[in-house]
């Protein structure tokens, strides 16, 4: 079957379940008017909200195309409260193209992804062990802040002294 | 799960409704995704038996009459519409995803045990929908499944070549079931889907080249549909938007994989009508990226001299596979043996060709062009490989050319000979199909073609020499190297004697003609 | 006689590969290009 073509052209229009010529041409003419179109192979390419709420119609109502260009987040990257639109993104849009380029910025930034406890950590100095399988030192980490009566709750950045970053977890 | 067909849509319907609930959900989705999964294969739906195939295909078949619903409401679908229309599809084939996913399979068993299971379902209700509806038939549903379903295999953890591939051959199997002879009203979306971004490149690349068989087999099930309506150089709209569309597909191959074009040149070549002189140019011109190609019309070029001239190409097509076929092989073999003047060989070759007269208007020729493919080649790389054996051996004078060296030459000169015009045609053509980059067979069959040009013994021979170089020449570009060195060598070396052919001058059009050609070989 | 190959919308000179941006056999226009992306589960 992946060997030569066949014994003469259009040998495999003898075979079964083939059709004759005049057939095959009026169905592509039927064909032809419902070839796909180029939105046939778009994912829903805007991001579709699971709840969408009305908002006044002076509001965007669709995302901004900035977000789609990795420009845009290297900028954020370099600016200190970008840091929180980054984070903002990598936990608020899961499975999005800027869940990808926040993660990707955050990275360049020398943040590192924990698996095991899903947290971004920073060294916030040189580590005092260092080995194969992990290193142990003091890190910055971004963590979201929960507590009733302290009234700025939200992600925050916190030191860990002595953690250890098993490399098992690293992503 | 009842089987009867009725109860069985009523009770699979609300289970596609759930589903497409949980699709809608924000966070959890992964849960109670897996939560469905587990509940569909402990009630037995995705065991791979009879009862899992009924179960696809009533979901497809809501699926596809979903959308027909909501096209018949709006037939001019804006762009947003269109993503309305494709929401059951989009929800079907994120479901088929999910389970391939997240079913539990019996220890040993591939996670994707249920895929190629599921598209045999899918061919079958696209082939029946066809079939029942013929121009009635609507592709897009189907399209839009398959590029949802190679969108979300393609995002599979790469480092599982092995399920990559396995999916991939799993689609490549589906598509070749779907081939547009068997189903030509879904040509288009099915040249769309072959030729995807998210399949064919991935076919080609990697794998080791597992997928290039595949692909192959597919390319030559585009070319056997079209050919028939390529036969005769003017098409018609339709014919020529497909014809086009194949251009690009081919365009796409020769720059981004050309060793892939270079390497089943031989069955392309086959299902290539000889009117398609530009297509099959694209095809011959392909040469492997890491080759420097000298430009041909460099003055005193030594095309001998090249190394690369010593070096065999690979050719994946199976040459001598029609030869065996049609029982010619072993003659051929005994004949390049032995050389025997008193066997019949050399005085039936012309009627083997021949195809029986209840195939000739199907193939729309008298000839078997396949077979005189396989006997040109065949016999050329038997005589190339000698060649190469005398050479190393050195010791031999040349005058003890091995027999079979001059067999083959008695063979192409008997053909020559014997062949009327059409069947000199498409003999010369079997030989022009060779003149590609630099190597062996590139090499032998340039020198053949003009050995046969010098011993012709009347001039229409000739001409039809130099009409086979020609019609390559005068058509767009590209052309192949070879062809090129081919021609530069007949028009400039004055052992041919070739501007003394009263044919270069049998009209001033033809005596323009030659010139602006060989202006243009510089 | 064939025709200019250069005028069916592919860029034959490119030297980045062109199966990447191709959109269709019945398209001139290079597809817009979805971002290639893949986020690890755990992003999850």
């Amino acid at each position: 079957d992946l060997g030569a073509v066949g014994d003469s052209i259009g040998g495999a229009a003898n075979s079964g379940g083939m059709h004759d010529h005049l057939y095959n041409l009026q169905m592509l003419e039927a064909a032809f008017s419902k070839r796909p179109s180029s939105h046939d192979s778009e994912r829903a390419k805007s991001y579709t909200p699971r709840h969408p709420t009305v908002t006044p119609s002076s509001y965007p109502q669709a995302q901004a195309p900035i977000v789609n260009n990795p420009a845009f987040w290297e900028r954020l990257g370099l600016d200190t409260l970008g840091t929180d639109t980054l984070f903002f993104a990598f936990y608020h849009q899961p499975n999005t193209y800027q869940q990808y380029l926040a993660a990707k910025e955050l990275k360049k930034q020398s943040w590192r992804y924990h698996r095991k406890y899903n947290t971004w950590f920073q060294r916030h100095e040189e580590p005092k062990i260092a080995t194969d399988e992990f290193e142990k030192g003091t890190y910055v980490y971004f963590d979201f802040h929960v507590s009733n009566e302290d009234p700025n709750q939200g992600w925050c950045q916190r030191i860990k002294a002595d953690f250890t970053f098993e490399y098992g977890f690293l992503e | 799960m009842e089987p009867d067909a009725s109860n069985f849509q009523k009770q699979v319907s609300p289970l596609f409704a759930e589903w497409y609930q949980i699709c809608e959900v924000s966070s959890g989705f992964d849960n109670a995704c897996m939560r469905f999964v587990l509940q569909l294969h402990q009630s037995g739906l995705l065991r791979g038996d009879d009862i899992t195939d009924r179960f696809f295909r009533v979901l497809l078949e809501i699926s596809v009459s979903h959308f027909g619903e909501v096209v018949q409401q709006s037939p001019k679908q804006p762009p947003h519409l269109i993503q309305t229309s494709f929401l059951a599809i989009d929800s079907y084939a994120k479901l088929v995803y999910s389970i391939l996913k997240h079913c539990p399979v019996d220890q040993g068993t591939s996670k994707l045990f249920l895929l190629p299971k599921i598209l045999v379902v899918t061919v079958r209700s696209i082939q029946k929908d066809a079939d029942e509806k013929k121009e009635e038939f609507n592709p897009r549903p189907y399209y839009r499944l398959f590029i949802n379903w190679l969108l979300d295999f393609g995002s599979l953890d790469p480092v599982h070549d092995g399920i990559n591939f396995q999916v991939l051959s799993a689609f490549a199997n589906a598509f070749h079931a779907l081939q547009p002879l068997k189903v030509p009203a879904f040509s288009f979306a099915w040249l769309e889907l072959v030729s995807h971004r998210t399949f064919m490149p991935k076919l080609l690349a990697g794998n080791s080249q597992k997928g290039w068989p595949l692909l192959h087999r597919l390319l030559v099930d585009l070319f056997q549909f079209m050919e028939p309506f390529l036969r005769n150089a003017e098409m018609g709209e339709l014919i020529r938007f497909l014809y086009k569309g194949t251009l690009r597909v081919l365009l796409v191959l020769l720059h981004d994989f050309p060793e892939f074009l270079c390497d089943y040149h031989f069955s392309f070549c086959d299902v290539i009508p000889p009117s398609c002189i530009q297509m099959r140019n694209i095809i011959l011109s392909a040469f492997p990226r890491n080759m420097r190609l000298p430009d041909p019309s460099t003055p005193n070029l030594k095309i001998d001299l090249l190394e690369e001239m010593s070096q065999a190409p690979r050719i994946l097509s199976d040459v001598d596979a029609v030869l065996k076929a049609k029982q010619m092989k072993a003659d051929v073999d005994e004949y390049l043996r032995t050389r025997q003047q008193s066997s019949p060989f050399l005085s039936e070759l012309k009627q083997r060709f021949l195809l029986p007269p209840s195939e000739v208007t199907h193939a729309g020729t008298c000839y078997n062009v396949p077979l005189i493919n396989s006997l040109v080649l065949y016999v050329g790389i038997q005589a190339v490989q000698l060649l190469q054996a005398r050479n190393r051996s050195q010791s031999q004078p040349v005058s003890s050319d091995p027999l079979a060296i001059k067999a083959a030459l008695d063979i192409f000169q008997t053909l020559m000979r014997d062949l009327d015009t059409e069947g000199r045609y498409l003999f010369l053509n079997a030989i022009a199909n060779q003149l590609r980059y630099p190597n062996t067979q590139t090499h032998y069959f340039s020198v053949v073609l003009l050995y046969l040009f010098t011993d012709a013994h009347q001039e229409i021979a000739q001409e039809q020499i130099t009409r086979v170089l020609l019609e390559r020449l005068i058509v767009n570009r590209p052309h192949p190297w070879g062809l090129l060195i081919t021609f530069i060598e007949l028009i400039k070396n004055p052992g041919y004697n070739f501007w003394n052919r009263s044919f270069t001058r049998c009209a001033p059009e033809i005596e323009k003609l030659f010139e602006s050609v060989s202006r243009s070989c510089g | 006689l064939g025709i200019d190959l250069t005028t069916l919308g592919l860029n034959l000179n490119s030297s980045e590969n062109l199966h990447k941006t191709f959109a269709s056999p019945w398209s001139e226009e290079p597809a817009k290009g979805e971002p290639e992306f893949t986020i690890p589960e755990c992003y999850h």
